[in-house]
């Protein structure tokens, strides 16, 4: 069962897919699984929507593992889950927010690259796509998105780790949740989860300009980062992209902000130990706990400003 | 399925804006085919990157040659992912 699940090792592809739906066998009354679309190379993509009921509600969005091979991104996903399920009647803050939205998770963001990263390549980042005219597999999907796609801050070359795909959209991956955000409406936060570098980012990344909402997530992000250290002492920056790391065009936050979520932000998960992608399966844990305190703040934040 | 035996992973430490721009340099070279963790920004922010065994020695020769400062962060990163699988098969057992 979900309750015997290790949490604490990673898994692979189709362990998480069995763990998605026996989830979903357990709490019938809260999680159900949307099947969004399929890879390039035909798996299934799946969202789980946590929902107490009701129609038309607004939503919080969480994704992980768009790059593959942060792997620590995928296994927190798993562990945000089963959090989300065994404290949604206990912890009043989740049981508040979960009265007036419904959550969305996306666990394996790229289930291609994640098989992949597994079988052949452990340090595979992409899509698994095919370029025409090259021999070089996949794109970006962190650039891949219709926000400044193909300004710097993302490669044109099909061989390089930061492609950003023959145009806006061609990662099918992508288009899913673009069609998705786009079909459900209302929602109003939108977290994509990577790793490594101890960060909460919000827009812009292709372009200099603060944000029209800068200060207040400026202040939210400040929020989120203080739950989050409070825990184990991790220590986050936070800030823009293109202020805090670098110029990055395409990228999912500045599309979803595009679209009128306010709240979009993204992090990189920590590496506390000078691990990077090879993170310890003994720290999946503590940084899902961690990362889940300032999730909570930021959808919590979302939950009491609806706009 | 590929193998990263003897690659190493290093933190290069850019002291200034000129420093970034040599890493940037080494960037650019295809065929020491390197993976950058963290990619050179601007001073003051780690540099990771995978360098692949056949390449350790020149890029650490270029990284000394302009006195830029680095360590070794994985010193083998196979021996990581052994570790890691070794770890995922032990648990997958004893779960059956």
């Amino acid at each position: 069962t979900t309750d015997t699940f290790n949490y604490a090792t990673y898994h692979t592809l189709d362990e998480i897919y069995e763990f998605i739906d026996q989830l979903v066998t357990e709490n019938q009354h809260l999680v159900s699984k949307i099947q969004i679309g399929n890879t390039y190379e035909g798996r299934p993509i799946y969202v789980l929507k946590f929902s107490t009921g009701g129609t038309d509600r607004p939503a919080a969005w969480i994704d992980t593992g768009i790059h593959s091979r942060e792997w620590v991104t995928q296994a927190s996903g798993v562990w945000f889950a089963k959090k989300i399920t065994t404290d949604y009647e206990k912890d009043p803050t989740l049981k508040a927010i979960l009265e007036k939205m419904d959550i969305f998770l996306e666990i394996v963001t790229n289930p291609d690259g994640f098989v992949y990263t597994h079988k052949t390549n452990r340090m595979w980042r992409k899509t698994r796509s095919r370029t025409q005219g090259s021999l070089c597999v996949g794109a970006d999907p962190n650039r891949n998105w219709d926000a400044g796609f193909g300004l710097s801050g993302a490669s044109s070359n099909p061989c390089s780790d930061t492609y950003h795909g023959k145009s806006a959209n061609s990662e099918v991956e992508v288009k899913a949740i673009v069609d998705f955000v786009k079909t459900h409406g209302k929602i109003k936060a939108f977290i994509s989860i990577h790793s490594y570098s101890q960060l909460l980012l919000y827009p812009y990344g292709y372009k200099s300009d603060a944000v029209p909402n800068k200060e207040e997530l400026d202040k939210l992000a400040k929020s989120a980062v203080t739950a989050l250290t409070s825990l184990y002492g991790t220590k986050y920056k936070y800030g823009s992209i293109i202020d805090t790391i670098y110029q990055a065009s395409g990228n999912t936050i500045d599309w979803t902000y595009s679209q009128g979520i306010k709240y979009s932000f993204t992090f990189e998960l920590r590496d506390t130990g000078l691990r990077g992608f090879l993170l310890p399966a003994s720290q999946i844990i503590p940084t899902a706990e961690e990362t889940w305190l300032a999730l909570l703040t930021i959808i919590d934040h979302a939950s009491k400003n609806l706009y | 399925t590929e193998i990263f035996v003897g690659h190493q992973v290093l933190r290069i430490s850019a002291a200034d804006e000129a420093q970034v721009q040599k890493v940037k340099e080494l960037e650019s070279l295809e065929h020491l085919q390197l993976d950058f963790w963290r990619d050179p920004v601007r001073p003051g922010l780690p540099i990771d990157v995978r360098v692949p065994f056949p390449s350790v020695q020149s890029v650490k020769v270029f990284l000394e040659s302009h006195d830029i400062s680095y360590e070794i962060m994985i010193e083998d990163v196979q021996s990581l992912l052994d570790e890691e699988q070794k770890q995922m098969s032990a648990l997958r057992a004893r779960a059956l």
